[in-house]
Order: C-alpha cells, then structure tokens, then sequence
C-alpha cells in the first residue's frame, strides 16, 4: 500500500487547503522551526484515527482546528483527507484508490468519510485491520521517542515488543 | 502466547544486531529479557560502539544513544512494517559520519516501505527521492513552498535548510 | 520567604520577556503564578511568538519550545548569576537564523559570563572565542587535538564538524 | 571569578592526562559523537562536588574510572583539577588562583585537594559558598534539561525558582 495524496486544511497552521503528493521511496520536508512540519505529521496520526490530543501536542481535539494568525479568522473546521493506492489488494474494496477523511467541528462534533461517503470510525478502523496501516507506536518516530524507548522505565520498552508480536 | 513473544523477541534481536553494526561500522548490540518469566520480564538493551567497552547505555554519549534507539525501533518494525514509516528529526544529535550512515539504512528500507522525514539537516534531504519546503511568510499560516521530484532539482534552497 | 521568592519571581519574569522577544525578534513571553499561595503554586509558562496567538507551549513547535526554555533557564541565571555557563548541544533542535539569534543573545551575556558551548553546529562554532575539538582515534581514548584562539585561526576543521 | 585551566587524567575516555585551558569569553568544544565532549561537563560537575553518579550518567561513582578500551588497560584512579583565578576577590583565601582537586580509587576511596594540600570535601563546598559557583541546576544547560523545564510536571520548574531566590 502506498501514500498518494495528502489534503488538509483548516488543521493546525494550515487554515487553506494544503496538498501534498507522494511516491514511493523517501519524501523528505524541510523548513524553519515551527512552520508546520510536524503538524503534518499531526494531520497524518489524526486522520488515520489518532484519539489522543495530547499526541497532537494538543490539550483537547479543538486544538487542532487552526485558531487564527495573521490577519485570518479561526477556522469552523478541521478537514484532513489521505488517499492511499493498495497496490497488493489487501484492502476488502474493490477500489485500487481509497480516501479516508476526517473533519472536527467547533462544535466537537466529528465526521469520517470513506471515498467521500460518510462512515463511522470504527469502519475506517475495520478496513486496515490487517494491514499494518495505523498511527502505531513504531510506524512514527519523534525525536522524544528515541529517548523514551532507551529510558530505564522499562514498561514504555515492553509495550512496543508486545504490539509488535 | 510465550512462543509467539518468544519468536518476535529473537527476531528483532536478530535484527537489532544487524543494524547496530550498519549504524556503527561494526561494535555488537543485544537485547536480553531480564527474568525467567517471559511475559512479565523487563528488556534489557547492551550496546557496544566498535572498540569500546560493553556498557549500560546511559554511558552512552547522545549521539551514540539516539543512533542505538532508531536502530532498535527500526528492529521492532521490521518485525510488523507498516506500509509507511515518518521520523521527525531523529537525526538531530548526530555528526556527519552517522547521519551518512543513518541516510545508507534508511534507503535501503525505503525499497520497500515508504519513508516520510522531517529534518533540518542538509544530508539528510540529499537523500530525498521527493521534497517538500515548509514556510511560514505570513506568521501563523504554513504555505507549502517547493517540490523537488527525483533527481532533475536536487539542489536545496540555501534559505530554507540549516547550513549546520 | 514569600517577598524574596516574589521578587525573584517577578525579576525572573522581567529577564524573561527580554530575552524571549531578543531570540523571537518579538513576540510576548510571561510566567505566571497559577494559585494565590505563592509558596505552593506552579508557574505556567505563556510563549507568544510574534504573529502567532498566545498559546499552551505544548502547541509550540520542537525548536521554538528550545528557545523558549533556554530563554526561561537564561533569565533564572541572570537573577543569582555564576561565573560560569556550560551548555551542551542547546542548539541541536534550532534552525540557522535562530541559532544565529542565539549565539547573538550568548555572546551578549559572556561580556560577564565565561562560557564552555559544547555543539556540532557551524554557525555556533563561528562565536567562539577559543575553541577545542576532541577525538577518538584510538577506540575509547578521547584526545583533544586542535585548540585555535581568538580571531587568529577560526576556520573550523572539515573533518571535525558537521556540515549541516 | 574565572575558570583558568582544567585537568582531566583517568576520568571517563580520558586514560591520559589531558589539559583545557579557559579564557574569559565564549570556548567551545566540538568533536564527533561519542568523542568525550559531555565526559568534560561531567569531570566540571564532578569536580565541583557533584555527589550523584546519576548526575554524570553514571550507574555508580566507579563507573567515572576510566573502565579500559583500546589497548588501554582501566585506571586504578580518576583525578580531575580546576583551577580557578578569584578575579574579584571573593574567595575567603589570601591566594588569588585556587586549585580544586578531587580523586577516586577503585578501592572505592575519595581524595580532595585545595591547592594541592588534601582538606575535606566540607572545605571545598565552603569555600564556594557565597560565590554562586558549584554545579546548580542553572550553570549547566543539557539538552534535555530544557525540554524538563518545559513540561507539564511543574516540580522541576518549581525547584529552579526556589533555588534562585
Ligand atoms: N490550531 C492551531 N492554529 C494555528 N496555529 C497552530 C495551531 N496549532 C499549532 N499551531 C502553530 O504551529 C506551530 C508549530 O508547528 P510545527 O510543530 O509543525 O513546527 P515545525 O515545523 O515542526 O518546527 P520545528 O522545526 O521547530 O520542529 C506553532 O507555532 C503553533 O503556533
Ligand atoms: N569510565 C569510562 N571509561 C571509558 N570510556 C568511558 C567511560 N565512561 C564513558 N565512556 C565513554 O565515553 C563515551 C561518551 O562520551 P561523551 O558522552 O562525552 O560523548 P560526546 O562527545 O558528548 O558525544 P555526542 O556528540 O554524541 O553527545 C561513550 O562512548 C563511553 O563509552
Ligand atoms: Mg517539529
Ligand atoms: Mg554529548
């Protein structure tokens, strides 16, 4: 399975649609600090079902709807879409393409779309079971985690070994 | 189940020694469960840089360690890849040698998982198949600035990335 | 006592708006007592950088939550100052215009403060006034191999220090 | 009051003797990962009566002893000397450089040295009392200390404050 495309808009610092396109092999992104990098990698955690805000940096999930800056009013929603290609038909669709969307209202309330159609979470969780495919522990590794993982509170250690098993 | 934890354990043992010794140019990596009983025991890390002495990681100076836990993390993910893997600045405490090291491994992964990394070191994005700049001009607002695609602008922006 | 640790408290806040807009070139930075019993409370931290709303510093990027704590840890030293300061590797999570802002602040306090700055950055290496590069040829055997003085040789060495 | 030279022999990677000397200004210290810049800090916080070998990254005080490598053998004692020039006269001594010795034998026994004449560790820390000099928590700045002043566990910060005022 491989990323094809990243959309998002209105999450974090990112109050207009950004888009970014992937291929196979390294995507590396670069930039000063605390231009947004790193809330893309946010975007990525959260649309694939990410629950905890406090992953995000955030204090609740409103954090994450972009706030305001500059001369731009906050945003009433959070809107982050990711399409994948399943190259080896693991995925039980017939489609070769999926999208999986995810928006936040200021309300609090969520949405979840699979190809543009609403869904709920928990049908999002379904399709990439088998998969491998989820914000796991080991598939995103922030610098904080380097040292958490050789830390001597060994219980953070464990816990990786036996997801993995 | 025991032989199940038991399997994973000594395959991503096996494979924490390999990288290790891509990472460091040799020197020895082991993991070991400490008690008898596998599925409470606590996991304990040996690392030996070539030439040095088997010691306790927290000896370990921070370059040494940060390389010690990519390496260990990249093990465990072996085990069960994802499609995917993103690192954000993991090479942050590391020289140039370990970087090139550290870029060597992570290509040689990337044939088959796709790789997304954050980072603000020059040889690091040298070794991007794609690139993506990230400002900031109106403060508060993320604009996404450049993409390079493989191999015809592999030139990065002076302005962008830190020069070290 | 509760005058002295309020005085300190509010000298500590005064230092750190200062130093906080020199490394933000702006910005609005505060501490705050939380409760009204000045001898239990926390102290929040409230890191504005400029252009930016004013938010939990959970929010703030790697490297500006970098900027701000060494700002915060500068300002608390300059209220019961040491002849000394050691840092080491501060910088790793900084890119170049703020690492220059950086050496700009530390080069500031060393007119009456003796810095030892230990890092592998390029731009930091260039403010110092003497500097030491250490090895290892032999495996564990550390060396100090170059010591270069003020102005007379500060083209750093290649092959010591990394290029970005 | 300023650092004027420091002496390193059997300390940590440093089997030989080794000799810094420090001006007034800004010295940096560059090298390799792994080559023995951090082991510096730790003979400067050792050397000034740093009582925790946790402190310097050590499980125990031999852990300090230069352990072997190479084709090195292990020191049977680690020696670290700072000496220091009382620029402003604010040492109670008539001298105007003092030295700061500090010794660990394998056997587990400690020396201390003022101006190379033994006194007691109760010396050393006298001596420095009002002067601000000795390892506080502020005059040595690591990497992971600032993301510690930051976090949510506000007791770090709390004890930083207090040790100020
Ligand atoms: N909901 C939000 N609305 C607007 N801006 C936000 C929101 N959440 C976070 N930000 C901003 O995003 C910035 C952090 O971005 P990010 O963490 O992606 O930086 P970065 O590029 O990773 O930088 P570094 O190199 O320092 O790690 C912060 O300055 C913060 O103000
Ligand atoms: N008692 C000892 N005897 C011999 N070697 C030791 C001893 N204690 C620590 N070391 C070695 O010192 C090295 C760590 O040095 P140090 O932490 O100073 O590195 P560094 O220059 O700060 O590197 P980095 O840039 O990665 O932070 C380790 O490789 C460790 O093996
Ligand atoms: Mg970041
Ligand atoms: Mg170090």
């Amino acid at each position: 399975m491989l990323f094809k495309k990243l959309e998002v808009c209105g999450f974090k610092s990112f109050p207009e649609l950004v888009e970014l396109k992937f291929d196979k092999g390294v995507t590396v992104i670069v930039g000063p600090n605390g231009c947004g990098k790193t809330n893309i990698l946010d975007s990525i955690r959260w649309v694939l079902g990410e629950q905890s805000s406090r992953m995000m940096r955030g204090k609740e999930m409103l954090d994450l709807i972009f706030n305001g800056g500059s001369n731009k009013k906050p945003k009433g929603m959070a809107e982050v879409s990711l399409t994948l290609l399943d190259t080896e038909g693991v995925l039980p669709t017939e489609y070769s393409e999926v999208t999986i969307t995810r928006r936040l209202f200021r309300s609090g309330e969520s949405e979840y779309l699979l190809n543009r159609n609403t869904c709920r979470l928990k049908d999002i969780q379904e399709l990439f079971m088998d998969t491998g495919l989820g914000a796991d522990a080991y598939s995103i590794i922030e610098q904080s985690q380097t040292d958490l993982i050789l830390s001597n509170n060994p219980s953070m250690r464990r816990s990786l070994f036996e997801e993995a098993a | 189940s025991i032989e199940r934890f038991r399997a994973t354990f000594d395959k991503i043992r096996e494979n924490f020694a390999q990288v290790f010794a891509k990472f460091f140019k040799g020197g020895r990596a082991d993991i070991v469960l400490t008690e008898n009983d596998i599925l409470e025991s606590n996991i304990e890390i040996i690392a030996q840089p070539p030439g040095k002495k088997p010691e306790s990681i927290q000896l370990l100076s921070g370059g040494e360690r940060a390389l010690t836990a990519i390496g260990l993390l990249l093990s465990i993910f072996m085990v069960k890849p994802s499609p995917f893997l993103i690192l954000d600045e993991v090479d942050a405490p590391l020289d140039d040698p370990n970087v090139r090291r550290f870029t060597e491994v992570i290509r040689e992964f990337a044939k088959n998982t796709q790789f997304i990394v954050i980072t603000h070191n020059k040889r690091t994005m040298e070794m991007a198949d794609c690139l993506y700049g990230v400002t900031m001009e109106e403060p508060g607002v993320s604009k996404l600035v450049s993409v390079n695609f493989k191999k015809e602008e592999r030139t990065p922006d002076p302005i962008i990335v830190k020069d070290g």
